[in-house]
Formats: C-alpha cells, structure tokens, sequence
C-alpha cells in the first residue's frame, strides 16, 4: 500500500467510501 | 501483483470527477447490471519510453454476490479473506492517515471477489497490445467477452483472473487516449445500446478531456 501512486489515492479514497456505504446498508 | 510502472506525468487526458460522472451515467442507467466500469489511460514509460495502459479511474457498483456473501460463508479461504483484509486495513490506514481514528467495522467485513479484483486492478497495467485492453486499443475496435468460459480461455490473465474471481462478462472499448473497460457478474450479451451509451459518453478528444 505504501507503492500506491498518488494519483491513484483519489479512486482508492472513493471505492473504501462506496464500500462503506454498501456495508452499511447491507 | 506487478506494480505500474512509473509514468511520465503527461497530459491531463482527463479530470476525475467528470469521468465519474460519465460512469454513472453509463452504469447505473444501463438496463443491464455492470459490476464495474475502468478506464485504462494509455502513458508513456518513462525509463523504456514505451507507451502502456495504466490505472486511470474506476468506479465500482457492485453486485448481488457482494451481499450473499458477506453474509454466507466466503469464497476464499479464510487465509485469504484475513489477507485480503489485512490489505483492506492498510489502504485504509493511508488514505485516513494511520492511527488517526481506530478502524471502520466495514474494513473487518467479508472482502468478496470481485471487490478485489477491481482493487488488484489499481496495480495492473498493459504493455504494447498485452491483455484484453491492450489488444483492444492496439486493434483499435472493442473485444466483448461474455460467458465464463470464454474468459477462462482468453488469452490474458487478466480475463481468466477475472473469471476466477465470478465475473462472466468483460467488454474492452478504445478510446482516444486509453481503454473503457466494463466487467458484470451477470452473462450479458452484446449490446448495442451501452455500445451507443459509451460514444455518447466517451467520445472525447484529449482537449475535451483535459
């Protein structure tokens, strides 16, 4: 994880967010 | 995984926040249930001058097989559901900022297949023609891939990767500066209506996009 480029943070940062949601409601 | 290679910082070819909303409107307006939407960028090597496909941004729906199974037993074997976690808590811990906050309860739910196949696929790229985007944006016309079976044959590891991990349909579309991909646990046949969806949405130039 520390490899991970910065510009890939941003579609990381949104996916760990979505998922969050997705569990939550699940 | 392989790791990308590191990129020249090239062209802005285009600006997240439109391209997701470009997803969208692809995805979740399509009659058909697509897991997931990625647009491979084409970039340059900096160290070999080649050109190949890297991460550019995806977005993730998801699927019916994430709910069964993080409420049934998982797929993977428990070493891999605790490995696969362990790399969930890291990402976590570096886009929050480690030991700022103890960790969501969601990070210890099940991490289903396809949720990681979408994440390995940060760390893939494709060099001159190799893989089902590659050998999309090297022809220069769309591969539509749809049954498990074809996908176990593909000659990419991607798609017999993608295959083991539930998917059963994957479409590779060129573009001007890179490849949509589409993937979906569901069978789907080609259609000619996301196909008009994703020219509408997607028919950009690298001035449009920047």
């Amino acid at each position: 994880p520390r490899a991970v480029p910065q510009a890939r943070k941003a579609s990381l940062a949104r996916f760990l967010e979505k998922r969050k949601e997705r569990v939550s409601s699940a | 995984p392989a790791t990308a290679p590191a990129a020249s910082p090239g062209p802005p070819y285009f600006n997240q926040e439109t391209l997701q909303q470009r997803f969208q409107m692809l995805i979740d307006s399509a009659r058909e249930r697509w897991t997931y939407a990625i647009f491979w960028q084409s970039s340059v090597d900096m160290a070999s001058g080649n050109s190949f496909l890297g991460w550019g941004d995806g977005y993730y729906k998801g699927c019916e097989e994430d709910k069964r199974k993080r409420k049934a037993a998982s797929a993977a074997s428990a070493a891999e559901q605790e490995q696969r976690k362990r790399v969930l808590r890291e990402l976590n811990s570096l886009i929050s900022g480690a030991g700022s906050s103890p960790p969501d309860e969601d990070v210890e739910e099940e991490v289903t297949d396809t949720e990681w196949f979408f994440l390995v696929s940060m760390t893939q790229s494709f060099v001159n023609g190799e893989g089902i985007p590659g050998q999309a944006l090297f022809a220069g016309s769309t591969t539509w891939i749809a049954g498990a079976d074809r996908l176990a044959m593909a000659p990419c590891e991607r798609a017999r990767q993608a295959q083991v991990f539930g998917l059963q349909t994957m479409v590779c579309v060129p573009l001007g500066s890179g490849v949509l991909e589409l993937g979906a646990t569901d069978l789907i046949h080609h259609s000619t209506e996301i196909m008009s969806k994703v020219r509408s949405l997607f028919s950009f130039n690298s001035v449009e996009m920047s």
